[in-house]
């Protein structure tokens, strides 16, 4: 029964989606069958694994508004084993149309339940918000991964997303748990950035991921040729770091 | 008369906050009475110059949805000239409650107009995101200010915010204009930036502003200080290139 992880953080520019893009292709390319759903108006997650507007028919936004099954939107990507429910625009949306919906924040619990049983993993990639379609992620998901940059606003928004996630857990999802707080973009070079790192430790008792994501050009370019930085330069310091973290993931939840 | 202009991306963690705050603090350096407005609930643009929950009884959306008028709101800033209305996590809730309320769009607007006259500059910090509370900024605004990082995803994006520009330009604000495209976070040693920052100039015909903002470390730094890069370390580079900013600011609005 598929394991659902929500990639959140209110905070922008964290490495949400290039967290949701690598992780699940590394993964699916460690044999695990996994679907990655783009829950963020960007498109930032289906374009980054190069499905274009002319790829694909529905969207999350279709399951959402206008009643389309799931399974009817779900699309194959370049990586085997890795399948994706695309996003667009039109999801901004949803937004303002869920305000009026009775039972709101379970509606992307509902859409999730029909394929979960396909699935070892499903990811969802959110978007810098704590609005309605972030809510509907944390309640449809089991836990949920925590990127954050060892830098002073994405430190400062931390205890303003765990308030968040109480607050889920108290009510909407009690199951909902930490699955683990991950350091992207990590530059050692940054006095300030080891420094800030060492402080996480002291903000957040959860589970902090001993594999840190580093900064490297590579992971930077793969999305636009439209690939996960595993297919795009397999020998990198960035496929390195998400198929290690992969691993950690995978040992973490007993599945090796 | 003030001019508003809105620093706005859905893409989030392009720059946003750092350009309002250090911007604003250049232009009031220049002895230009300005005040920023924080319309983000992260709250980044009040802690990063400073402000904690302690010292301000009132916030944006106490103007917004409690019928606080804005002066009442607005504080003082360790830089002279520079003022805030601050904000605080409260601000998600405006979000949901302005969509059942009668001209919706325009609520900021008001709230900038009683103000308005007080000030030469007014910028507005807004969220990542094309909801309600950055559509009510681009209704209030005279021009709007869009950083850009050259990467992917940012760029990608460019276009989703030109598209909901327009469609307010042609609406709500028929005199909003785009006040320039900012470069910021530019690393020259990255070969993929100097490729992408030659793209813009294909995908939008806006201005683009000389001053490009270069990653440095100490504009990272400074809002842990509560300061803006000018306060925090005068002599970096940072320093420069906002100093910079304002005065091809002032220049292209003919007020130097
Ligand atoms: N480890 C890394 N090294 C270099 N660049 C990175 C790394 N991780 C992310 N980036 C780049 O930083 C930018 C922000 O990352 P990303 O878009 O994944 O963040 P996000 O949290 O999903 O943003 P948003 O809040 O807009 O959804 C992107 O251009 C991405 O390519
Ligand atoms: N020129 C720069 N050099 C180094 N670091 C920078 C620079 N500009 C911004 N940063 C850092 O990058 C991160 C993102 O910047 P910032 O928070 O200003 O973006 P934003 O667009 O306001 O994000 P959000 O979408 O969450 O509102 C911050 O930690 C900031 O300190
Ligand atoms: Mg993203
Ligand atoms: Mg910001």
């Amino acid at each position: 029964m598929g394991k659902v992880i929500a990639i959140a953080n209110q905070k922008g520019g964290v490495g949400k989606t290039t967290t949701a893009i690598n992780l699940a292709a590394a993964v699916a390319l460690l044999e695990k069958k996994v679907l990655l759903i783009d829950a963020d108006p960007q498109g930032n997650a289906t374009s980054g694994l190069g499905l274009k507007a002319d790829d694909f028919e529905y969207t999350l936004y279709d399951c959402i508004s206008n009643g389309v099954e799931p399974s009817e939107s779900i699309k194959d990507t370049e990586v085997p084993n890795l399948s994706i429910i695309p996003s667009d625009i039109q999801l901004v949306g949803a937004e303002i149309e869920l305000v009026n919906v009775p039972k709101r924040e379970f509606i992307l619990q509902s859409i999730v339940e029909k394929v979960k049983g396909r699935y070892d993993y499903i990811f969802i990639d959110c978007l810098p918000s704590l609005g309605l379609i972030t809510v509907n992620a944390l309640v449809a998901a089991d836990t949920v991964l925590i990127p954050v940059q060892s830098e002073f606003f994405s430190l400062e928004g931390l205890s303003k997303l765990k308030d968040t996630i109480n607050i889920i857990q108290s009510g909407m999802n009690p199951r909902l748990e930490v699955e683990g707080i991950l350091i992207t973009m990590y530059d050692k070079r940054l006095r300030m950035a080891s420094l800030l790192s060492g402080n996480i430790k002291e903000i957040v008792t959860d589970y902090i991921f001993e594999t840190v994501i580093n900064r490297n050009a590579k992971i930077n370019e793969a999305p636009m040729m439209g690939k996960p930085v595993l297919l795009y330069d397999a020998a990198s310091t960035g496929s390195r770091n998400f198929l290690n973290l992969a691993y950690e993931l995978l040992t973490k939840n007993g599945d090796t």
